[in-house]
């Protein structure tokens, strides 16, 4: 499903060049529940990025679903975006000027889902995170975990067969953050292929598989790492 | 040093009225070390806007250092907020068109402290949160874990007499959280105040005394929630 070689990503700072991912090869098939762990900086979310066809690589190759990412069109990428990937980012991005019911519905505005079905659904996604009772609140109305939840609702609400979560239970308390590792496990004993990004070993445990990232670079193995 | 009577925030949806914080009675001495723990949504963040005289209450009554905060005006605020508290929010809330460096130095620029001796004092800042080699990247050239360290370096360049943090670790591995509660240890053992906010029992733990939030009600015992 998932198939990356020899993958770079580097940044210019002034004179300096940084290289926040250093050939990277991975290989993730369709049902797989991968968890990515790493120290802060390490290149976590710049992974992400990469396989949500949301940046581009400095070098190497990238395949989803057999088809070749570098090669395609911008419009080609969206479409694929929208029909093939859920995204959970680590800062939430929700559009503040709408409001909680607004944010989770939008991606079925863009798969152009008729009105009624997507009121249902997105009801639905904002209960199964425990807020049926904040859809009218704008993000700055919404606590830092609820913002959280809005999110993981959202990427949820399409049924999307990849799911990428970065730290999606970062803001939330541990039973708040239980109840959406457990909607993720459910996704993905339905068939959905999962990439959990974390810093939290406990979290990462709950994979099928872990991979470690340290400067960029991806280790793979049972590791002293763990 | 800190004493709340009665405080209560209610916040207006259309027709309904949203309690975040119901009579809560707090006192907070020099010294102190206290954590804030609860579940998403039961009024942390907001518990913190009043204590940091971000906003005001919607009853109640507070003192801070023997003066009745709610009678200030708001110079009178801005000036206490800048002579005595650092803060660490929870969304980070680092402006985005300045650097590392910049977003650091900020509060010794409210304080008109001369340039030579803030450059100094913010580059130790961030080097005690190990960025030393990200001084010059905006917000968006650095991860989430690095924009929180920035947040960390900023709360704690001036040396605060109170420190209030909204789960300043939230965002970071548990080495890299480790090295940030050691840093307000530190300033705890030289006589600083610090309220911090977590809902993780393990880093509460670390605090002199842990008060449990639940539904904007606070409740100070060692209680079965621990
Ligand atoms: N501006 C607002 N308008 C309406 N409701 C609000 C507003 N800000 C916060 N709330 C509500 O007040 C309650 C308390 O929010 P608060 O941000 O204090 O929670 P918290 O304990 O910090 O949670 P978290 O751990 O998720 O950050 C929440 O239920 C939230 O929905
Ligand atoms: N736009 C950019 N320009 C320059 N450097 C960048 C940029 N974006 C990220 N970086 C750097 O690339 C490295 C990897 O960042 P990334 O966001 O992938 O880390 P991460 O593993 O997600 O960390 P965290 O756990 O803190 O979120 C970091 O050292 C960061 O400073
Ligand atoms: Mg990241
Ligand atoms: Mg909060």
């Amino acid at each position: 499903l998932i198939e990356i070689e020899d993958l770079s990503k580097l940044y210019q700072m002034g004179d300096e060049t940084l290289k926040a991912l250093d050939d990277v090869s991975l290989s993730v098939n369709k049902g797989d529940f991968v968890a990515i762990i790493g120290p802060s900086g390490s290149g976590k979310s710049t992974l992400m990025n990469m396989l949500g066809c949301l940046d581009v690589p400095s070098k190497g190759n990238y395949w989803l679903d057999g088809q070749k990412v570098n090669k395609m069109s911008d419009n080609q990428l969206a479409e694929i975006r929208n029909q093939k990937i859920g995204f959970i980012f680590q800062g939430f991005n929700l559009l503040p000027k709408l409001t909680a019911f607004e944010n989770v519905e939008l991606p079925l505005i863009y798969r152009k889902v008729p009105g009624k079905e997507r009121k249902e659904l997105a009801l639905a996604s904002l209960e199964k995170v425990g807020l049926a009772d904040r859809v009218h609140h704008r993000p700055i109305e919404l606590s830092g975990g609820q913002q959280q939840r809005v999110a993981v609702a959202r990427a949820l609400v399409g049924n999307p067969p990849i799911l990428l979560a970065d730290e999606p239970t970062g803001a939330l308390d541990t039973k708040t953050g239980n109840e959406v590792l457990e909607l993720m496990h459910h996704l993905n004993e339905q068939g959905h292929t999962i990439v959990l990004i974390t810093h939290d070993l406990d979290i990462a445990k709950r994979a099928k598989r872990i991979i470690r990232i340290q400067d960029g670079k991806l280790f793979e193995d049972g590791g002293d790492f763990l």
